[in-house]
């Protein structure tokens, strides 16, 4: 029995064992971002590990703060990601991209891609936070973001990005609706991912759909090859599939993965906050577990995993839990009384290929 | 001149307010984004060293050679940079792939460059930010309409935390 999601309930659920932490050897590194000019107080990080890391080697700090940081109050989000990627990705150098007190006239999403940019030595995972409806970006813009993921995928970067807390969304376009995709999740060049529940809130058990995972098809990026085959499949076999006119089957498909969202304890101004949920919590989650793979592969003298999909989607998931029952939230309407598309086996759009099975992806992810 | 970015939404997003005009005197930082070269060939090295097939895998670029791959063209450089210069921005500086530059102007001077710019600052969001915006659609020349891809700044607002506090009672109700 558990009162929520807490690193051991995460480390017991993906098979984590005391032993997969880092080993503080390597150059192994990961990083998390976030853009809603919160601080990240590192004082946090060492109460929450004071009171949840007990059962593992970690670290109590972070390596590198980039961003100004001040006195104000922390931000749920901001503690969130640190604490959960330092809990998964345990004994990892870590950095944090919070970025309060820039210029007024500044975009902080933007400033972290000139970051990415303009650093030759940045952490191999990063795990960012950070979506708005396509429909409300330039496409010019899209596609330039798109390219920049592209040149931190060529150095060997993983971009895990959350798939965003609205399930398929829904908007009305000339008085019909349809689902509402996000970016950058719905960039075909980094790892998008969703969100999960325990069948039973107070037990570690089975998972399925956290219905607030977003999920769905771009109506931006064309599906990439390395995706048709899972999506075909799913287009194909899904018992309970939305009408075709709410969403372009054509379109990149996410999310690639998921991890549990849902019902997490964070420490945040030195006071534990319990029930917090979001796919801002399942990203980190699986962002650490990728780092640790990394650390393996470092020890092993192999490269870091880099951008993952192509590898992830020509091994049909294998290391993942198959998250098979549940859907996520869409239009509140006659026909679809809310309900948007539904997990099945093998990849959908609401889970992706699933949840961490650690010692099994692991294996896979070494050969 | 051209709108690089005619489908950008430009309305004020919930829970945030207008303290109106910034002073025209007041600097401001800007970020022009350049047109980048030799795209298809990055999107080849991507799958190169990304597929686990490939005999590239794992054999992963410095941020330099991205850089010699996709840097700006010359005459890109010297356009955009002949543009700022002559509007008055100063305090110019790059990236190591050339390909975003972030000058400093005059909010007068940034509305002549910027024809239909309009910046007001903003107040709001979970941790009431202060933003310098415009609304209003921008145009460039005509003739940078091959340099630059967008400037950064202008519409876009800072995003707002979708994560929430769900105990226990609504999730259970919810599950099934």
């Amino acid at each position: 029995l558990h009162l929520g999601v807490t690193p051991s309930v995460i480390r017991k659920r993906y098979n984590l064992t005391a032993q997969d932490v880092g080993s503080g050897t390597t150059n192994n590194s990961q990083a998390c971002a976030q853009f809603l000019e919160q601080y990240f107080h590192n004082s946090d990080l060492a109460e929450f590990m004071r009171l949840f890391g007990g059962s593992f080697v970690h670290q109590a700090s972070v390596s590198h703060v980039v961003g100004k940081q001040g006195r104000g109050r922390a931000g749920i989000e901001a503690s969130l990601d640190v604490e959960y990627l330092m809990s998964a990705g345990a004994n990892i150098s870590t950095w944090v991209y919070s970025n309060p007190g820039r210029h007024e006239a500044q975009e902080p999403f933007l400033q972290w891609l000139l970051l990415l940019s303009n650093e030759s030595a940045l952490p191999h995972v990063h795990t960012v936070s950070y979506g708005d409806d396509e429909d409300s970006l330039s496409s010019a813009y899209m596609q330039r973001v798109n390219t920049e993921f592209m040149k931190a995928a060529a150095r060997g970067l993983t971009l895990l990005f959350a798939s965003g807390d609205s399930g398929a969304g829904c908007w009305s376009v000339s008085g019909r609706h349809q689902f509402r995709p996000s970016f950058p999740a719905s960039s075909p060049y980094v790892t998008t991912v969703g969100g999960t529940s325990f069948r039973n809130p107070f037990q570690v058990t089975n998972e399925i759909v956290d219905f607030i995972s977003g999920g769905g098809f771009s109506n931006v990026f064309p599906k990439p090859s390395y995706q048709e085959e899972a999506v075909a499949q799913f287009l194909k076999s899904s018992p309970r599939l939305p009408p075709s006119s709410y969403f372009n089957a054509s379109g990149r498909a996410y999310p690639d993965v998921a991890a549990l969202s849902d019902g997490y304890w964070v420490v945040s101004n030195r006071i534990p906050i319990p029930w917090v949920s979001g796919t801002s919590a399942s990203t980190p989650v699986f962002g650490g577990i990728l780092s640790l793979i990394n650390e393996h592969r470092i020890l092993n003298g192999q490269p870091p995993l880099g951008f993952l999909n192509p590898r992830l989607y020509q091994q049909h998931g294998a290391g993942l839990f198959d998250v098979t029952h549940g859907c996520h939230e869409s239009c509140l309407n006659e026909e679809l009384q809310g309900e948007g598309f539904c997990s099945g086996p093998g990849w959908d759009p609401v889970t992706g290929w699933g949840t961490p099975n650690f010692p099994v992806l692991l294996k896979t992810l070494l050969n | 001149n051209y709108s690089p970015e005619p489908d950008q939404q430009r309305k004020l997003p919930p829970g945030w307010v207008s303290l109106g005009r910034v002073d025209p005197e007041e600097e401001l930082s800007l970020t022009f984004a350049l047109r980048q070269q030799n795209l298809k060939r990055l999107s080849e090295l991507v799958q190169a060293v990304s597929d686990p097939s490939s005999p590239r895998y794992g054999k992963y670029l410095a941020l330099e050679e991205v850089a010699e791959l996709i840097r700006p063209s010359p005459l890109t450089l010297h356009t955009v940079q002949k543009w700022l210069v002559a509007a008055g921005a100063r305090n110019c500086h790059s990236v190591t792939t050339q390909d975003f530059l972030t000058c400093w102007l005059r909010v007068r001077q940034a509305e002549l460059l910027l024809p239909g710019t309009e910046f007001h600052r903003y107040v709001g969001g979970p941790e009431v930010s202060r933003v310098v915006r415009s609304l209003h659609p921008y145009q460039l020349p005509q003739a940078l309409a091959p340099h630059v891809d967008f400037v950064g700044g202008l519409h876009r607002f800072p995003p707002t935390s979708s994560l929430r506090q769900r105990p226990r009672s609504q999730v259970a109700g919810t599950v099934g």
